[in-house]
């Protein structure tokens, strides 16, 4: 099944 | 607005400027972001001296909240440097007043910086039409797909019961607006997320008629419940397989 994925690896931490 | 994101996010900085308020605070998993702001319109009056960040805990501005009427005007106010958020409510005829005040707590919040997208997808719905869908699919499925087509926008799930989608077309409603469903794409998208997200989104739904659903391809969706003065975004990661 799929995976979940973060939202860290989509949107920039500063 | 605390209603609708108090059950995905717990302890976020009302970030106040002479903007309005805005918010933006992830889920522990870091799965979901709400994304908040309340414009000065929604205010009257408004006013901010200088930016503040007020730390809350939605679990007790709900309990203050509570005592509230509906039909109250509310009235928030802090001080430079704030301990506490005060919070006045007055009855429409102004025979009664009651005031609270609630401890602010300093969070350390990591801000992500959300990039500008043009998503292939733009589709808006009735609010409910979508609470429902995400409701009924929830019923069979921890996940479902999102399948965006110019003919149609496809929500489908299988679970250890069995399968079910619901497929919505483009349409119009000439006398109200809100309960149209349209489709803008400019290239077909096919997306699968967690369903216990989706449906903690839609207790959004009583703030706004329509919903806007923005996909891409293998980038987090973003939900957006317009307001008056403001709006509440909610983005979600998407499901990927290998």
């Amino acid at each position: 099944p799929p995976k979940q994925a973060t939202l860290g690896s989509f949107f920039k931490l500063p | 607005v605390v209603e609708a994101i108090k059950d995905l996010v717990q302890d976020c900085n009302f970030d106040c400027n002479d903007d309005g308020i805005q918010l933006q605070a992830m889920d522990n998993s870091h799965v979901a972001l709400v994304s908040m702001k309340l414009s000065t319109g929604a205010f009257s009056p408004f006013r901010c001296d200088r930016n503040i960040a007020l730390g809350i805990n939605l679990n007790s501005l709900m309990k203050v909240l509570r005592a509230a009427g509906n039909d109250d005007i509310l009235t928030l106010k802090a001080e430079d440097q704030p301990d506490s958020l005060n919070l006045v409510f007055e009855s429409p005829g102004q025979d009664r007043m009651s005031e609270y005040d609630i401890k602010l707590m300093d969070i350390d919040q990591e801000h992500l910086g959300i990039p500008e997208t043009e998503y292939a997808a733009t589709i808006s719905l009735p609010s409910a039409e979508f609470q429902r869908i995400c409701r009924d699919l929830s019923a069979l499925s921890e996940s479902v797909s999102i399948e965006a087509s110019k003919d149609g926008v496809k929500f489908s799930c299988s679970g250890d019961i069995g399968n079910g989608s619901v497929t919505l077309r483009p349409h119009t409603n000439v006398e109200d607006e809100s309960k149209s469903t349209s489709i803008a794409l400019t290239e077909p998208v096919n997306l699968t997320f967690s369903l216990k997200y989706l449906v903690n989104f839609c207790k959004a739904s009583s703030l706004s008629g329509s919903v806007q659903l923005c996909l891409s391809n293998e980038v987090p969706l973003l939900v957006e419940f317009k307001m008056g003065a403001g709006y509440l975004r909610f983005y979600l990661a998407p499901k990927i397989g290998d």
